[in-house]
């Protein structure tokens, strides 16, 4: 465990934990995408699937319980809870094009062909395309909470974290995952450009709004 | 090395 693997952990838990405190005290899941998040809720239940079958450590075990249960609290509240307040004329990224070639690419490229590894397999690139609907809806609206933006930058950072992690442990115990380097190389990228507009515009105290 | 097999990142 080093420094950018924890920084990038809990980056991930406060971005959870920003989208979950936003619906909760507006009590309004607007210019929330529930696709990009069932998708996420997705990840963590094919991904965390080890949690029945190895320990790996307290910290690991906890934290994975946390994200599943955040996750699944989510969209309970976007499509239970706060429905009303759900955008779905603006969420409308078709699934189907992110899922059939997610399963394609994770039976063709995996470490073993079986079904928990599938699983991790399949979890680790739709991770990587997860978010696009959330992107997608924010172009569609042209605009975003400054909370929302707040959402995005810690998730995006979480996984900038993690590629700083995989250079450190390559270079200090030799452990590469080449599908998660990968796929987190590729999840980074689709940050970028809400990067460049997080900086430039949210941090100087004006509302994300594309031209 | 052979990339590990036990998963131990989130």
């Amino acid at each position: 465990m080093n420094v950018f693997r924890i920084l990038g952990d809990l980056s991930h838990l406060l971005a959870i934990l920003i989208l979950l405190a936003k619906m909760w005290r507006s009590k309004s899941c607007a210019g929330i995408s529930g696709k990009s998040q069932v998708l996420f809720a997705l990840v963590f239940s094919t991904r965390y699937l080890d949690l029945f079958f190895v320990f790996i450590s307290l910290y690991n075990l906890v934290m994975k319980v946390i994200y599943l249960l955040c996750s699944y609290i989510t969209i309970y509240m976007i499509y239970g809870k706060l429905r009303k307040t759900y955008d779905r004329e603006n969420d409308t990224f078709r699934l189907e094009f992110l899922l059939i070639p997610v399963i394609g690419l994770s039976f063709l490229e995996n470490y073993d062909f079986i079904p928990t590894e599938l699983l991790w397999t399949f979890s680790i690139y739709l991770e990587a395309v997860a978010i696009l609907p959330q992107l997608f809806m924010i172009s569609n609206t042209g605009e975003a909470e400054t909370i929302t933006t707040h959402y995005l930058f810690f998730l995006g950072l979480y996984r900038a974290l993690y590629l700083a992690n995989w250079i450190w442990r390559y270079h200090t115990e030799k452990f590469y995952d080449q599908i998660a380097i990968i796929s987190g190389v590729v999840q980074t990228i689709f940050y970028c450009d809400f990067f460049y507009l997080y900086i430039t515009k949210v941090l100087k105290g004006k509302k994300l709004s594309l031209p | 090395q052979e990339p590990s097999k036990t998963h131990d990142e989130l």
